[in-house]
């Protein structure tokens, strides 16, 4: 889009292939080209090289803050639940949160919650022992909601900071699937009323236009207080969440760069929408 | 539904002969979207409407067809056509054992479909045999001992090997001497981009030498899917895709970018985490589905 001598349709439509391309989807890129045309109406812009910087800046304004605000001072233990479809991150991300936050001397308590995948808790526990948290773990087909609770009764037991939830990946689509997710969080607040007070749905960033029925969906059944949008390393550029933010108001506060334990990073939206046009 | 969208637009042709360019330029709009909700690539349904567009125009409409009922099924037919005729199967060697090589995205399903496959091919009358290539995820061997386990299948790993060509060279070795004749190996999930990673999995085909190579992706999976696995196929030629969770409600528009980037059909869809849960790509289902 930077090639243009004036603001045409054909430089829309540039912009349109590049938002589409990033996984905006077409709702969400119609919407933000009829409001950059707006701006342009009204601020009477006639230099195309001014276009960039006024889409970049209408992306990241509804993007908004979102920074990972943990107030740990206020809350113990602070629980914070983990939830998302199949393979995007969940159990990875965990290791990664648990690692900083045991870095920065906050006691840690895993739940291993999901009980129905195979090696589950045992990818689990090696991801506790690389960030020195404490695991509560049951029986593969034990009841998660269990292990939830006993999690939390450890954390108030223990005096510990913090407790997170992993749960198995499940499709959206599945009602007893969700149906036990709502059941996890309703246990977890039977131990502790204010819990959870943090419910991640973690997105991978090289889904399409599913991701908003996800979001849609995990939001009905559990409340999402934010969005961790993994494998950012690769070369999707996550525009999904754009969609979500412009149609639900879900803030992304995690980002996923990688494999290892240090690969996470809080969701910084100027960064995010710099590569959007890298 | 598309269809009925559609006859809205067509509205006015009742009673003409022929669609006209503007005709089909006007219904064309409503398919591109919806091949872009459907998460088909950008570049992927531009060509594809064009192609439908130059076929389309002069078409005879059928006075007792509605002209929107006739550009859809015209372009169901089209993606059907595109997605790949009669069921084609995982290819047996010459002399057993046949060996197949999964490889993917991280998450996208290949050790899930390991064991499916391992399943499936038993009740074909094989005798498969697992090896674990991934040396990376924490606890990914012991994911695929599970699934041997459940399924009685033997699974191959050496522990503390660093070297994935090392445990599938000689875990293929070892199957040979034990006389199975059905070899799946799983390997690490991976990005395109990662050289290192992307020499290794070349490095295993050259060494192992697999009858068949499934590129193996999430039917979630959104524009990116070209990139990913026209880079998978420069590096590697695989032979066929498989698209897992199609048990969702994604509506898999990647089979269709997919298959136009590397030509190479879709053969197995996951649907389901259980180890039943494989069956035979069907295209009619799939091109429905795109459509919305
Ligand atoms: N490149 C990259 N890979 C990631 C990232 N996060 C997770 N992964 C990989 O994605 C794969 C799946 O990660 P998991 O943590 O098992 O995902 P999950 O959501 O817990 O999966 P299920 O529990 O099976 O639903 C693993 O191979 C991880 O190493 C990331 O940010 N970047
Ligand atoms: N619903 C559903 N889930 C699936 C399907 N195939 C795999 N899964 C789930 O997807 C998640 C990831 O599956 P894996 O087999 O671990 O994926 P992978 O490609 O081996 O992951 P990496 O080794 O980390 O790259 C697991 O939770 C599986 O149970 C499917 O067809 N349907
Ligand atoms: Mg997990
Ligand atoms: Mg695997």
């Amino acid at each position: 889009i930077r090639g243009h001598t004036t603001i045409d349709d054909d430089l829309m439509e540039e912009i349109e292939e590049l938002l589409i391309s990033a996984d905006v989807g077409v709702h969400a890129t119609m919407t933000i080209i009829d409001r950059l045309q707006n701006r342009i109406k009204i601020d009477k812009i006639k230099d195309p090289s001014l276009v960039e910087g006024l889409l970049k800046a209408e992306i990241a304004a509804l993007m908004g803050e979102g920074s990972y605000e943990l107030d740990l001072s206020a809350v113990k233990p602070y629980v914070i639940m983990v939830v998302g479809v199949n393979g995007v991150g969940k159990t990875t991300t965990i290791g990664k949160i648990a690692a900083r936050l045991k870095q920065e001397g906050k006691h840690v308590i895993l739940a291993a919650g999901d009980t129905f995948r195979a090696a589950a808790i045992d990818q689990l526990e090696i991801w506790a022992d690389r960030a020195g948290a404490q695991i509560v773990r049951s029986q593969p087909e034990a009841d998660p909601a269990a292990v939830a609770f006993d999690a939390v009764d450890a954390a108030l037991a223990r005096n510990a900071d913090v407790v997170l939830i992993d749960t198995a990946g499940r499709l959206h689509t599945k009602v007893n699937l969700m149906k036990e997710l709502e059941k996890i969080k309703r246990v977890v607040q039977k131990r502790l009323p204010a819990a959870p007070h943090e419910i991640l749905l973690v997105l991978d960033a090289t889904t399409g236009q599913n991701a908003i029925q996800q979001a849609k969906l995990f939001n009905q059944v559990v409340d999402i207080s934010g969005l961790v949008l993994t494998k950012l390393d690769g070369t999707a550029k996550g525009g999904i969440v754009i969609a979500i933010k412009d149609e639900l108001n879900i803030p992304v506060k995690l980002i996923g760069v990688g494999e290892q334990v240090e690969d996470i990073q809080d969701f910084d939206p100027h960064d995010f929408v710099e590569a959007l046009f890298a | 539904d598309l269809s009925n969208k559609l006859e809205s637009v067509f509205k006015q042709l009742r009673g003409q002969g022929k669609l006209t360019e503007k005709n089909i330029k006007d219904g064309l709009r409503d398919v591109r979207r919806a091949l872009l909700e459907s998460d088909v690539n950008y570049k992927v349904a531009k060509d594809f409407i064009k192609r439908v567009e130059e076929r389309a125009v002069g078409e005879e409409v059928l006075r007792s067809l509605k002209p929107g009922e006739y550009v859809v099924r015209y372009v169901h037919e089209e993606l059907i056509n595109l997605l790949g005729g009669k069921f084609q199967d995982i290819q047996v060697a010459p002399q057993p054992p046949t060996i197949v090589m999964v490889c993917g995205l991280q998450g996208s399903g290949k050790t899930t479909l390991c064991g499916k496959f391992a399943r499936y091919f038993r009740k074909k009358g094989k005798h498969p045999f697992l090896i674990a290539g991934d040396i990376y995820r924490p606890a990914a061997i012991h994911q695929l001992q599970v699934i041997g386990k459940q399924l009685d299948i033997p699974v191959f790993s050496i522990e503390g090997e660093k070297d994935a060509v090392t445990i599938c060279r000689k875990g293929l070795a070892e199957a040979k001497r034990l006389g199975h004749d059905f070899v799946i190996i799983d390997t690490a999930g991976r990005l395109q981009i990662d050289e290192a990673m992307m020499a290794e999995v070349e490095r295993i085909k050259h060494e192992i030498q697999p009858t068949e190579i499934v590129f193996v992706a999430d039917a979630m999976i959104g524009q990116e899917a070209v990139n990913v696995a026209k880079a998978f196929h420069d590096r590697l030629a695989f032979d066929s895709v498989a698209l897992t969770k199609m048990d969702g409600d994604a509506r898999g528009g990647a089979a269709l970018s997919i298959r136009a980037v590397t030509g190479k059909p879709i053969k197995y869809i996951g649907v389901g985490e259980k180890m039943d849960a494989l069956e035979p790509f069907n295209p009619e289902g799939m091109a429905s589905r795109i459509l919305g």
